[in-house]
């Protein structure tokens, strides 16, 4: 283990008698409810709905990342990851196809971000 | 990231995680923070899964992620997803399955979700999360509601590389980990294990529980910019709590 420099160095807040957990900040996150029940294209729709801007602005910070580097990532993220749609396996394909319906963004840029664990383990 | 699950002197078991995301995808030089963290922030839910009418498991999400990254069922098991880094990774995975050579290897995030569905017990969690053939290696973190029924799953795409039990812990009353395999040091420079072991151990057992470990999870450098939230879980009690996490000002990038 290296210390690192001041102001960075490792730090446990124990150290200064503080308490940080304040519960009643647990409710600034919101809840949704997922039916499992319901047919899956139609189970996202609330939180497609209600975050479509959020979805679409990350995506894009995304896609200035890669495209000066890679000027042709967004026709790329759309026609592979489009054509990866269709293999997916269910329930998920549906739902991901429900949620690019409902926020507008494109199928291939949706699929990108639902695997996107899978591309950043590179 | 860093989870970690710890067990009270009465054996009741807490399991929390920071989740990390936006390594090395740019860097807001006028806030100094990473754009992706940012973003994320802003796009967390917690869900209730709702089967037959009632409950069936918990979870929080990115909003437009179907994915389950952490989750919790109610008197059965917790569950955390954390990176595991190997040459083999994910994009070797994708290959395969657009080849078909690996069609019905799971996807990490679907397994985990999948897991939450359909089983019932920590142990039946345990043995799916070890042996169903997946697409990318990853650390799942498993609690229970009983005391010791802990383990960190260290998986390839084929199998789990290494088990690590609570009741085997090097600490005791806790397993933490990062991304980096148990039992081997991490990378010097990404060194959160250190950090994490010593304000553990601060700690202690006897104030082992949502309050304690969510101090823990404050402090430098588990905490750092790329730290979007702390989630909280307990089986036993079914209490799940997200709380939004950042580090301005003068804190290490990751």
């Amino acid at each position: 283990h290296v210390e690192l420099p001041a102001p960075y160095k490792d730090h446990c807040i124990l150290d200064d008698k503080q308490n940080l957990y304040d519960p009643s900040k647990q409710f600034d996150i919101p809840w949704f409810d997922v039916n499992l029940d319901l047919p899956p294209s139609e189970r996202w729709k609330q939180v497609g709905a209600a975050y479509k801007t959020q979805i679409a602005d990350l995506i894009g910070v995304l896609i200035d990342l890669i495209t000066p580097i890679f000027p042709e990532a967004v026709k790329f993220a759309d026609d592979v990851f489009g054509e990866m749609a269709p293999k997916l396996a269910q329930p998920y394909r549906d739902e991901i196809y429900s949620i690019s319906e409902v926020t507008g963004i494109p199928l291939g840029q949706i699929t990108m971000y639902n695997i996107f664990y899978e591309i950043f383990t590179v | 990231c860093t989870s970690i699950i710890a067990q009270d002197k009465d054996g009741h078991l807490t399991h929390a995680r920071n989740l990390d995301f936006g390594l090395f995808m740019g860097w807001d030089a006028t806030i100094h923070d990473w754009p992706i963290s940012q973003k994320l922030r802003k796009m967390i839910i917690n869900v209730n899964w709702i089967k037959d009418g009632k409950l069936l498991f918990k979870s929080n999400n990115f909003a437009g992620y179907v994915g389950i990254y952490n989750g919790l069922k109610p008197n059965a098991f917790s569950l955390t997803a954390d990176d595991r880094f190997q040459l083999e990774g994910g994009y070797y995975g994708i290959i395969k399955w657009l080849f078909g050579l690996e069609a019905d290897g799971k996807w990490m995030s679907w397994l985990a979700r999948e897991t939450l569905e359909t089983k019932a017990t920590y142990l039946d969690a345990k043995e799916h999360l070890m042996n169903t053939p997946m697409l990318s290696p990853v650390y799942f973190i498993l609690g229970g509601a009983k005391k010791d029924e802990g383990c960190i799953i260290a998986r390839s795409l084929n199998g789990t590389a290494i088990l690590s039990e609570m009741s085997d812990s090097p600490h005791g009353w806790y397993l933490l980990e990062t991304n980096y395999d148990q039992g081997t040091e991490a990378l010097y420079l990404d060194d959160r294990d250190t950090p994490g072991i010593r304000c553990m151990d601060k700690l202690t057992q006897k104030n082992a529980g949502f309050e304690g470990i969510f101090n823990v999870l404050s402090s430098r450098t588990n905490l750092n910019k790329l730290t979007t939230y702390t989630v909280l879980m307990s089986v036993e009690t079914a209490r799940f709590e997200t709380i939004l996490q950042s580090c301005p000002g003068e804190c290490y990038p990751w």
